[in-house]
Parts: structure tokens; C-alpha cells; sequence
């Protein structure tokens, strides 16, 4: 998925998140240049992959929109407007999701700075097969701390990358995740 | 205190003493003899702390003789014409309000003053509030591209509004990245009014062609592609975004973003490694001549341009969406989408309509957390930072005592997520989404996470599959 994070000075916070589903999406490019998504696979359906218990809920049906890990997310105070504003997306799926809730950790329950905050090694639990995944930034210890839970540890190079903006009062900063090579974060 | 309650002849001189006060003076009515005496400490006083009053001035004739002689120490050619004879005792103001400003220049100078100080203030609050902003306020843009961070800031720029950067740089990513997004795709916005405290989702995922079945999908999909194609929402959704919060106009974003394919950019690390992937696919011949030229996926840093995608944005920034969704773009890739054995029509382009939504929301230790609601998995998110609440994590904590609760708090919320579905079609995904949202539920759920070990999935929830890349 593709992400956009704007914090700009109209007070306006946007996050944008936009996919064609699979990389190049159903690999269709149409005669003037447009590559076709391939959504339909978010659906789900019986047979679809062999030994899987198929969500009812998102049966495919025309016109309806599948289940979707497109997750941008905006944090502001709960009492008055001073205080702490986020606003974060994650790609890569579902582990978009063990993403954004530790970010979001670090910043809101930890008071962590928002670099450190994206800079800090993930985790992302799998459900089939039960599996903790952890990204390269991830420390030995850790693992051996979670492993001494049971858990089946299993590092991963990447498992999602994050990009976020913070104002605190009126102070704006963004960040991109620093394992992305082609993010760029911008502040005025 | 008894002057202030109740102002005598005397402490009514002595404040007309005030050289601002004094002309009320020159028209005090005569004080009867008997008036002063009840204040006759008081006089007393007062005439040892008064430097000026002599003592004949306790007569108010004589002093208002005096105090105008005193007043007009400039006038001394007058005074000869200003005999003891003049002076006679009056029931009335002689001098009347029309003429008051001619004779008191200091209350002109003060009212002047307060005028013009009342003025500016006013001017200066109205500059504040309608006027445009002196300073520029800060700002942030991030995106997967350094390229399209920059059109979006340079669009912050221009004044246009956090929604015409967020537009410029998301159709950019389809320019620069076309492995993750593009027109062909779909997506999700969140916006977020800090000074009204409204916040909109703005859904644009793509949806299924009106005649598709489930029956169409059991077969070999790699040799129908066609059937993976939903609705393109992408510049619908973006549109109405522009609608709602745009600034600057839409064909001066969507030229910007033009400019960029015409112009050209560098390929980023990231495309070239998903190029590189692609290259052991297979593709069409159409996207290998346009990625793939030679045969070879281009390396990270050389110079492409796409005046493919420039000529179509041109057609959109001065005719609309409609040149997408009702034009000669629709009939080319409905055509495309059925050659691979889809059944796209171009009558779900036509109907294709953005559906606004208002986010999903919780309190997570006095921060509102929003995310997209039902079919997206943004309440699943809310799920975990419920339960997540329950251990009270500050920064007294170390991360490594947190690392298992969010491990289990994180997988319930995903088996809770593996059963969502579009609301509009399932009114039962109402009530999985209110046991998502609920505090008591995650509450139960906490009391399931055992500190010392961990557990699969169905010992929370049941689980269906997450269906693989979903998003």
C-alpha cells in the first residue's frame, strides 16, 4: 500500500492509504497506460486456498468492498485541542495492524519521541500458523524474553513500514520509517 | 471610606482639584457655610496634606475665583477683562456640552487616543482572524517518496489546503510507484478538522463488478486476471476529497501531479526491487515493453518518465472525472479488464460512488483514537489498544515487560478482524463491531492473556483466514 501523511498549517491532519492489493496489481495495463487492481482477491470464498475456514462476512457479492488492512489513523486529545496529535499509516497488510498499535504505544504510553518511536524494533503475530515474527531491528534478548512465554519466534528482514506526523501545541514534525530507502519526511 | 459613600462639598474639591476635573468646578452652585461642617475633619486634613489651597479657598466662591485664575495662567491678557464683577452665580452648566471639546484639550488627546487604540485592536483582531496568515504555521508531509513529499510540501506552499497535498501526493505515488497504487486502485482517507473537531473517512476501495459470482472465481484465476479487477475508486475518491476540502483548484493539483510523469523522476530502490519480481512473473507483453524494456528490470536511479499517465491526468485535470468514469477511459478498460476474462462493465463505472464514513473511535489514555470503520480493519486496532489500556504501560515500564501482552492483545485483535465484512451488505458485522469497540469485552479478553505463556488464537476467538496481502 501506498501512504501519505499531511499535518499542514490549515489545522487540517490527512492520511491517505491506497493499494492495487498485489504488487502491479492484476498486472492488467490498459492501452493508455492504467494498471488494473486486483481487489477481488481480498474477498473470500470457499475452495479459495486449500485447508482455510473462509470468513462469512466477506463473501464476495457485487458492489460490496472486501476486508481491508488500508488503516491511516489519527490520534487527538480526548478533552480540548492542546495536547498530542498523531496521524500514522502502515503498509503490508495485516501487519499493518502490530504496527501502527506499537507505534502508537511508544508515543502515547511510553512518551516516546516519534523517531524513536518508528526506529524501535516490531513484532507481528501470525495467526496460521501461530508464529511471532519479529523485523530485523528486534532485539536478541527480546526474542529470548518471548521465547521463554513460548513463543515461536521468527525473524523477518521487514514486517511493515510506518510513517507518521505529530503536533504537539503548535509544533509539527514528521517521520518516516527509517528502514524505507525512499521515504521522505518533510517540515516546515 | 465615608467620602467615597458619600461625597462631601469638601472631598468634591478636593477631586475637583484635578486639573481634568477643575471646569465642573467653575460651575459648583454655591456651598452653604453649614454643609462643610460635618466634614470639618476631614477639611482640615485635607488643607494641611493641600499645598495649593490657601485658606480662603475653603469659600467656594473665592476659590472658584482663584482656581480659574489659576487655570489660565496663559491667558494673562484676558484676566484684565476677567474682573470679580464677572463672576456671577449660576443654576446652570454655562458652559454647554456642544462647545466642551474646544475647551479641554487633554480630553480630545485622551479620546483620540482611545479611538485610535480601539481601532487597531479591532483591525488587528479581524487581520487575525480573516485575514491571511503573516506568519506561515508549520507543517509535515510524509510519503513512501521522496518526490512526492516534495510536490505535496510544494503544494502546502502554493496555500493550497492539507487535502490538495494529500490528493497531489497520493496520485504521485501511482506515477512513481506503480507496484503499490495508482488510478487502477482504490483506498481510504482520513481527515481531521482540529479547530471543528470533525473528522471524515472518505472510502474509495474498489468494489465488485455487478455480475460477478463466486462461481466465476473456481477456476485458474492466473489465467483470468480479468476477474481480480474490482471498480477503481481512486479519482473518485480523491475528487470528492477536493470537493469537500480543497483550496486550490482541481485541474492546478492534478496538472502538478501531471507535470511529475511528464517531467520525469528517478526509480527508487523500491520499484526496482518490485520490478526485479516482476521479471520472473508473467506479465503481458504490454507490461513488459512499458517496465521491463529489453528485458530487464531497470536499476534504482534511472531517469523514467510515464507521458502515458501525463496525457491522461491532462484529460482528467480539465474534464473531470468523468473522462474516468464515463468517458474513453471507461470503454479501454472495461475492454482490457473482459480480454483477460473479467466481467467489468461500463456500468459499474458509472455508478462507482465514494462512500463517506465517520471513523471508528476510542479513548486510549486521554487520547480519541480514530481509524476507518467496517469493512476496514481499523477497529481491530481499537481492539488491541482496549484491551492494551488494561495494563496501565507508562514509560516507568521497560518495552521488553510489554512485548508478550501486546503479542496476545495484538492476535486477538486480528481473529476478531478475520470477521469483518462490508456493513452495508452484512448487518450482523454491526454487532462484531460493537464487541470490538467495547471496553468490558476487552476487559475479558485481558483477563484471558495469562502473563507467563502465550496461547493460539481460538483459545480467545474464533478465526476464519485473513486472506493473504489483504490491502
Amino acid at each position: 500500500a501506498a501512504q501519505v501523511v499531511v499535518m499542514g498549517p490549515d489545522d487540517v491532519i490527512v492520511s491517505v492509504m491506497s493499494s492495487l492489493n498485489k504488487p502491479f496489481g492484476s498486472g492488467i495495463l490498459t492501452p493508455s497506460g492504467i494498471l488494473l487492481n486486483s481487489q477481488i482477491l481480498d474477498f473470500s470464498w470457499p475452495n479459495k486456498t486449500e485447508g482455510t475456514t473462509p470468513n462469512p462476512h466477506n463473501r464476495l457479492q457485487p458492489g460490496k468492498r472486501p476486508l481491508s488492512f488500508l488503516m491511516p489513523t489519527v490520534v487527538r486529545p480526548a478533552v480540548g485541542l492542546c495536547g498530542t496529535y498523531v496521524a500514522t499509516g502502515s503498509s503490508n497488510g495485516e501487519k499493518a495492524l502490530s504496527g501502527i498499535t506499537q507505534v502508537l504505544l511508544n508515543v502515547l504510553s511510553s512518551r516516546k519521541n516519534m523517531s524513536d518511536s518508528l526506529a524501535y524494533g516490531r513484532l507481528h503475530p501470525q495467526l496460521e500458523p501461530n508464529t511471532l515474527l519479529v523485523d530485523s531491528e528486534f532485539l536478541d534478548e527480546d526474542i529470548k524474553f518471548l521465547q521463554s512465554k513460548g513463543h515461536k519466534v521468527e525473524r523477518k528482514e521487514l514486517l511493515s513500514l510506518v510513517e507518521s506526523t505529530r503536533r504537539n501545541n503548535d509544533v509539527i514534525i514528521g517521520v518516516k520509517d527509517p528502514r524505507s530507502a525512499d521515504a521522505l519526511a518533510l517540515n516546515i | 471610606l465615608v467620602a467615597d459613600k458619600e461625597p462631601s462639598p469638601e472631598t468634591t474639591l478636593g477631586s475637583a482639584y484635578s486639573p481634568v476635573d477643575y471646569m465642573s468646578i467653575t460651575s459648583f452652585p454655591k456651598l452653604p457655610e453649614d454643609d462643610v461642617l460635618p466634614g470639618e475633619n476631614a477639611m482640615k486634613s485635607r488643607k494641611e496634606d493641600d499645598n495649593v489651597l490657601s485658606e480662603q479657598d475653603t469659600d467656594p466662591d473665592l476659590f472658584l475665583k482663584s482656581a480659574r485664575l489659576q487655570r489660565l495662567p496663559s491667558s494673562a491678557s484676558d484676566l484684565a477683562t476677567h474682573e470679580d464683577g464677572t463672576f456671577r452665580e449660576t443654576t446652570t452648566d454655562p458652559f454647554t456640552q456642544e462647545c466642551a471639546c474646544q475647551r479641554d484639550g487633554l480630553t480630545v488627546i485622551i479620546t483620540a487616543c482611545l479611538t485610535f487604540a480601539t481601532g487597531v485592536t479591532i483591525a488587528l483582531i479581524v487581520q487575525i482572524y480573516c485575514g491571511d496568515p503573516q506568519v506561515f504555521n508549520q507543517g509535515a508531509v510524509v510519503t513512501d517518496v521522496a518526490q512526492c513529499t516534495s510536490l505535496g510540501f510544494g503544494v502546502l506552499e502554493k496555500q493550497g489546503s492539507s487535502v490538495d497535498a494529500a490528493i497531489a501526493a497520493a496520485l504521485c505515488l501511482g506515477i512513481v510507484h506503480p507496484h503499490t497504487s495508482g488510478i487502477g486502485g482504490g483506498g481510504v482517507m482520513l481527515v481531521h478538522e482540529i479547530r471543528k473537531n470533525d473528522t471524515r473517512v472518505i472510502d474509495f476501495r474498489e468494489t465488485a463488478p455487478s455480475v460477478i459470482t463466486e462461481d466465476m472465481l473456481q477456476t485458474t484465476l492466473d489465467a483470468k486476471p480479468g476477474l481480480l479487477v474490482g471498480v477503481p475508486g481512486m479519482l473518485s475518491g480523491l475528487n470528492q476529497a477536493h470537493q469537500l476540502y480543497g483550496r486550490l483548484p482541481w485541474k492546478d493539483v492534478i496538472t502538478m501531479v501531471a507535470d511529475v510523469a511528464r517531467n520525469g523522476f528517478n526509480v527508487t530502490h523500491e520499484l526496482a526491487q518490485a520490478l526485479a519480481d516482476a521479471k520472473n512473473q508473467n506479465m503481458s507483453k504490454a507490461f513488459e515493453d512499458l517496465f521491463l524494456p529489453n528485458g530487464q528490470a531497470p536499476l534504482s536511479g534511472v531517469f523514467s518518465r510515464r507521458m502515458d499517465l501525463a496525457i491522461i491526468l491532462d484529460a482528467v485535470a480539465v474534464k473531470g472525472i468523468s473522462e474516468f468514469y464515463s468517458g474513453n477511459l471507461t470503454q479501454e478498460i472495461v475492454a482490457a479488464v473482459q480480454e483477460k476474462g473479467g466481467v467489468l462493465t461500463e456500468e459499474d463505472l458509472n455508478k462507482y460512488s465514494t462512500v463517506l464514513r465517520k471513523p471508528a473511535e476510542i479513548n486510549y489514555q486521554g487520547h480519541h483514537v480514530m481509524a476507518p470503520p467496517a469493512p476496514h480493519a481499523g477497529i481491530a486496532l481499537l481492539t488491541a489498544l482496549n484491551i492494551l489500556e488494561g495494563y496501565n504501560i507508562t514509560n516507568q515500564l521497560s518495552r521488553q515487560s510489554t512485548f508478550h501482552w501486546i503479542a496476545e492483545s495484538v492476535k486477538i485483535a486480528l481473529a476478531m478482524a478475520s470477521e469483518i465484512g462490508d456493513p452495508m451488505f452484512d448487518t450482523s458485522v454491526s454487532e462484531i463491531v460493537a464487541k470490538m469497540l467495547s471496553k468490558p469485552h476487552a476487559s475479558q479478553f485481558r483477563q484471558m492473556i495469562d502473563d507467563s505463556q502465550t496461547f493460539s488464537a481460538d483459545h480467545y476467538t474464533q478465526t476464519f483466514t485473513l486472506e493473504k496481502g489483504a490491502g
